[in-house]
């Protein structure tokens, strides 16, 4: 499955289940092609690589959409995140009350300073010294890396040897998982806000030129 | 030129700026490579594209490099940058110090409660009344989207009326420059953060499965 089809799929699976909580009960390929970006003709062949139909008339059935897409892209049970650097980045992550809608719970905080941070939620936040078994004891996968970017490889290796197998990186550092030590393969997604700026001025500049 | 042509440049010319300033004279394609997270073979090949030749020995000539990407990408005039939206990641970006390495510069932020902004920077946050003055009269191409999603659409508009060619949308709705007041294309680059998060658990999943 290549990565824009699956991000097609987690968007269509998000917006369904606004719907759905909306009162919805059918929705067209137009809207949905509307909602997400793309033309309703590849909503419609999304969907019929999942043998998901709906009829011209009525357009697709909200509910079945909902169970489907739960089965698909597994259910809405509780997604778990710790965020490691609870500074800016950090703590704004933890005080955002929009990822529940998603089914996304930030559980935990780590920091070298923990009690320095300035922490407003009820999100725990610990020293370093815990992490490792917080992420081992509680099953966590996913984890958030927001520390200075000399930090970030080493915060990498810690929590890749305790287990976890996806890692949102805003450190602005290209970040590998140092292959030795990974038995499993472990998913690094890089938000590099600096460099999605330059590259708008870059754009732009282009564009003038043509 | 393609997105990932482009991307990769930007990297390239961030990367040799800070070897520059550690007093590098010379760097390898090899060292490019594993910075940037590409082969060297891609390395060696983007920079025949640009005419750029090194030799085996002696590798690239920084001064050179330095030279030749701020003519292609632009020089490192400061690229001025506003934020729309002085809440918890409006704030986490106007008090970034990192964004100056990369000649990038937050001038100003707006909010619809500007008295009611946490703001700790020298940076001025104003009403959203100035907001289109502001654009005009210092020429501002970039913004930053920090708005609840409702609002976001709103205030693109309100934006790229005003002049506005590039913004980095951080509200969880797809934003699409209405095409019929854009006389120049805008470019929208948009980060969505609870997707990423799920893309990741995505990933995490399917690779269970295989
Ligand atoms: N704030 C922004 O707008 C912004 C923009 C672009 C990139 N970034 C990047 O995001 C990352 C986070 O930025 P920020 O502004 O939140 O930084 P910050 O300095 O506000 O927070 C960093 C936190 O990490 C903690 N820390 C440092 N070393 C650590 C370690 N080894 N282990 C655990 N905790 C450690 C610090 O105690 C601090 O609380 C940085 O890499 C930064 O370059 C931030
Ligand atoms: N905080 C996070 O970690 C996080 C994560 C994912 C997505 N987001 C998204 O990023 C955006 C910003 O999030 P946040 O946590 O900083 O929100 P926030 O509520 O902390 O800040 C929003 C700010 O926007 C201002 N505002 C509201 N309507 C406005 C309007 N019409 N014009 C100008 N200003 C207006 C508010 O006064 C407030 O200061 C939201 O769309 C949110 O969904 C945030």
């Amino acid at each position: 499955m290549n990565k824009d089809f699956i991000l097609r799929l987690t968007k269509y699976k998000r917006l369904i289940h606004k719907l759905k909580a909306l009162g919805f009960e059918k929705v067209f390929s137009n809207n949905l092609g509307d909602a997400i970006g793309v033309t309703p003709a590849l909503v419609r062949k999304d969907f019929s690589i999942l043998h998901l139909s709906g009829n011209k008339r009525g357009g697709y059935n909200i509910d079945m959409l909902v169970e489907e897409f739960d089965r698909i892209l597994g259910g809405s049970e509780q997604q778990n995140v710790i965020v490691v650097g609870c500074g800016r980045i950090g703590t704004a992550l933890m005080e955002y009350t929009g990822f529940s809608t998603d089914d996304l719970n930030i559980v935990a905080g780590f920091d070298q300073f923990p009690e320095k941070v300035n922490n407003p939620t009820k999100v725990p936040v610990y020293g370093m010294d815990k992490l490792q078994d917080f992420i081992r004891e509680n099953n966590i996968k996913v984890g958030v890396i927001a520390v200075p970017d000399a930090e970030a490889s080493r915060v990498l290796d810690m929590m890749v040897e305790a287990g976890i197998r996806g890692v949102l990186n805003f450190a602005p550092v290209e970040l590998k998982c140092s292959k030795y030590q990974c038995e499993t393969s472990c998913e690094i997604q890089n938000v590099n806000i600096a460099l999605e700026l330059e590259h708008l001025f870059y754009q732009i500049s282009t564009q003038d030129i043509n």
